[in-house]
């Protein structure tokens, strides 16, 4: 389903839960539940948002069910641990890559995830001061490189 | 109608508000 204009700011964590269904139902489940309580914040009134929410809601009851026996979905706190594992070990992978000077759209994308990640953790509480300048070091590396390769130079 | 749409549009805001708060475990 398309994401409405409005809720635009969420359109990239909500493709990063159907790019994770199959290979992490785990992941793509807190980035839905994130998407929904952004949504909810940004834009619940107009038709074409509500609908969205509706049906992202009862993806999100649907895979809370089929999902019940994953502690990771029946306690927030396995939950939080798992999206931050998950999160800092594509921000590792990335900035390994980046300090052996290894350029390349995996890397950069990577970099981007662990970003979009870092704000899905916000649906726990606040983020840590650790993990607010990771997920700012990831978005900034993420374009920078992109900008780099895009425009033919080598990143420093 | 206005007030219609808009009371609707409050109706499923609070069942959206409830869904979420079941989901999390918090009523």
């Amino acid at each position: 389903m398309a994401v409405p204009p409005q809720l635009k700011a969420v359109q990239h964590h909500y493709k990063t839960a159907l790019e994770h269904d199959e290979r992490d139902p785990v992941v793509a489940y807190y980035c839905r539940l994130y998407a929904m309580q952004t949504g909810m914040k940004l834009d619940s009134k107009t038709p074409e948002c509500r609908k969205f929410l509706m049906k992202l809601m009862d993806q999100l009851e649907l895979m809370k069910k089929e999902l019940s026996t994953n502690e990771s979905i029946s306690q927030e706190i396995v939950g939080n641990a798992h999206i931050e594992n998950y999160a800092l070990k594509l921000f590792f992978y990335a900035d390994n890559e980046d300090r052996s000077g290894r350029f390349h759209k995996n890397m950069i994308k990577s970099f981007y995830t662990s970003s979009l990640l870092l704000d899905v953790l916000c649906v726990f509480g606040e983020l840590s001061e650790e993990n607010l300048q990771h997920r700012k070091y990831a978005r900034w590396k993420s374009t920078y490189i992109h900008n780099c390769l895009k425009n033919g130079e080598t990143p420093q | 109608t206005g007030t219609l749409a808009s009371s609707v549009a409050s109706a499923e805001q609070d069942e959206l508000s409830q869904r979420l708060a079941k989901l999390r475990d918090q009523i």
